[in-house]
């Protein structure tokens, strides 16, 4: 999916967002 | 490094000079954690380098259901030894400011 979430929890702000291709491949 | 299958980075340019700063967080290699992992993609957050543990923020991405609780240790290594890497950088550069 291409979509962002933003979690919160205990007054901290997640925002979770999908990993770019390009990322994963770095080494 | 020690190469814990996580990687945490910065999410912004580090000034040197504000304590709080955005990072994010994926996982690079799944193999290596303990628990059960669904996919979350990037977890960006930010974190008070002076004022706060990282393995607090470990807790709350566990407690927010983005890990299983056997990788507290881990998560909390792997945002540990990037914050690690900030301050001696800022140390490197402004020794003064730190």
């Amino acid at each position: 999916g291409t979509t962002t979430q933003v979690v919160h929890s205990a007054g901290r702000r997640f925002i979770v967002s999908p990993v770019p291709e390009a990322r994963l491949k770095e080494p | 490094a020690e190469d814990t299958g996580l990687r945490v980075e910065l999410a912004e340019e580090d000034d040197g000079k504000k304590s709080s700063i955005a990072l994010r967080l994926w996982v690079e290699d799944p193999k290596k954690l303990k628990g059960k992992y669904k996919d979350n993609g990037v977890i960006e957050f930010s974190l008070d380098l002076i004022n706060e543990n990282p393995e607090d923020v470990a807790q709350e991405m566990i407690d927010s259901g983005f890990f299983h609780e056997s990788d507290a240790k881990l998560l909390g290594k792997s945002i540990r030894d990037r914050v690690s890497l900030i301050k001696w950088k800022r140390e490197k550069q402004c020794p003064v400011l730190v």
